[in-house]
């Protein structure tokens, strides 16, 4: 192991870490560091498969997985506890902060302009950067695995890794992935009637005015590439109406659990600004609508 | 950056103290930690608008799949991942089906040729954050290669 990077102890856990951890920085194109948090198995280390685990964004932190999702520590205020449930009791795990202005990643230029062939080649390049650091797990089965919009990430990543003999690549697990911009959109539209969040009356309209002779099924109907005047407004007034209810779009069962100030800001400057945590099929919805029509939407404008 | 109904401010405040910075082996040239980015964001040209083309190649290669989806999640919904999964082209077997975690279910699976899609009952956009306990299970049994 890489013993430079390794972690002795983190500030708000009681006693000590359990496993072994590194954190340090990975190399991509030449004045590019990326940086990554790894942690061994608590079951099998030397015997257990390696994930890569990438959150999407794009320009989120995989450090989210690391502190509120699938790895071993949850932050309470000041303190860390255990989470019983994290993927390293299971596999050896590496949080990857990707692309450059992720997180703690940064480049020596302070260029942070990418698009998805730089962000999966410079993975590519911080992956073998990771495995020269840890030799020891060349041999191990490896599995690409992320969410959101590393529905992206990964399956651009894959492929490269098809030309890696040396890397022991095996597999990949995407968890509500970016995987196809249009029939997010088309879905997305169909999830908020049936799940009650428009009612009959516009789902009428949409229906009438987006489908072929009215035939609801999906292969009929379009709401993202349409042309169509009707559609298009009768889309977006749906659209409109469910971002401006403060709904959580991440959980819809779930409280709204941003705090009073943020909420404020949010509020402001929301309609140029929304955030692009885990691009969504919805909000590309609202966006190309947003931007391809003149018409005449009501929005509630909230001060 | 604010990120709507996801309140990270606890997490923002961790990771930007500086024994937290010093136990990371973060230098100082390293800029101070958020969630997510709006200037990587803002800057960011999405190149792939779909991703059937390298899903299907690296399945095709024999690399084992999994596409699972929280099914409360409006921002990448399970029915748009559903539609994806089915319209790679690879043979389904057997039926859509529950599975099971402690007895009750976690959610529902289709297997392929290749790989396999799942939805994780009642859970949001982020699955090991919303049902850990499904999502460890899901993803061992995915890696020991265990039908569930």
């Amino acid at each position: 192991a890489f013993e430079a990077d390794r972690v002795t102890k983190l500030p708000g856990l009681s006693g000590e870490i359990k496993f072994n951890t590194f954190s340090g920085y990975l190399d991509g194109e030449p004045g590019t560091h990326l940086h990554y948090i790894f942690v061994e198995s608590q079951n099998d280390p030397a015997n257990d498969p390696l994930l890569l685990w990438l959150n999407g964004g794009p320009g989120c932190s995989s450090l989210l997985g690391f502190f509120t999702e699938q790895g071993p520590f949850r932050v309470n205020g000041s303190q860390l506890t255990e989470n019983q449930y994290s993927w390293n009791k299971v596999a050896n795990m590496i949080f990857l902060e990707s692309p450059a202005g992720v997180g703690y990643s940064y480049s020596d230029s302070g260029n942070y302009t990418h698009d998805d062939d730089s962000t999966s080649a410079n993975n590519l390049l911080a992956l073998k950067s990771w495995f020269v650091k840890f030799p020891e797990y060349k041999n191990h089965d490896f599995y690409l695995t992320g969410e959101s919009y590393a529905g992206v990430y990964i399956p651009t990543l894959s492929v490269r890794l098809l030309e890696e003999p040396s890397i022991n690549y095996k597999g990949f697990a995407i968890g509500n992935g970016y995987l196809d911009r249009v029939l997010l959109g088309n879905s997305a539209i169909r999830f908020a009637y049936h799940h009650g969040l428009i009612d009959s009356s516009m789902w009428r309209k949409i229906i009438t005015s987006c489908c072929n002779n009215g035939d609801e099924s999906p292969e009929n109907c379009d709401f993202v590439q349409t042309t169509d005047y009707k559609c298009s407004k009768a889309v977006a007034i749906a659209s409109n109406f469910i971002n401006n209810i403060n709904l959580n779009p991440y959980s819809i069962y779930e409280d709204c659990r941003t705090t009073a100030s943020s909420l404020a800001v949010d509020t402001l400057v929301t309609r140029k600004h929304r955030s692009n945590r885990r691009k969504l099929g919805w909000s590309l919805i609202r966006k190309t609508l947003k931007q391809s029509e003149t018409m005449e939407v009501e929005e509630d404008h909230i001060t | 950056q604010t990120i709507p109904c996801v309140d990270d401010a606890i997490l923002i405040r961790y990771l930007g103290r500086n024994d937290v910075r010093q136990a990371l082996n973060i230098p100082s040239a390293a800029p101070d930690w958020v969630d997510c980015s709006t200037v990587v964001s803002s800057n960011y040209t999405m190149q792939n608008p779909s991703l059937k083309t390298q899903v299907a190649a690296s399945i095709k290669a024999g690399k084992r799949g999994l596409i699972y989806n929280g099914d409360t999640d409006l921002v990448c919904d399970f029915l748009g991942d559903e539609w994806f999964s089915d319209q790679l082209g690879f043979p389904q077997i057997g039926s859509y089906e529950a599975w099971y975690v402690n007895g009750q279910v976690a959610g529902f699976v289709k297997h392929y040729d290749g790989f396999a899609y799942a939805t994780i009952r009642g859970s949001g956009h982020t699955v090991p954050e919303y049902r850990p306990a499904a999502a460890l299970f899901m993803i061992e049994a995915f890696l020991n290669s265990t039908k569930f």
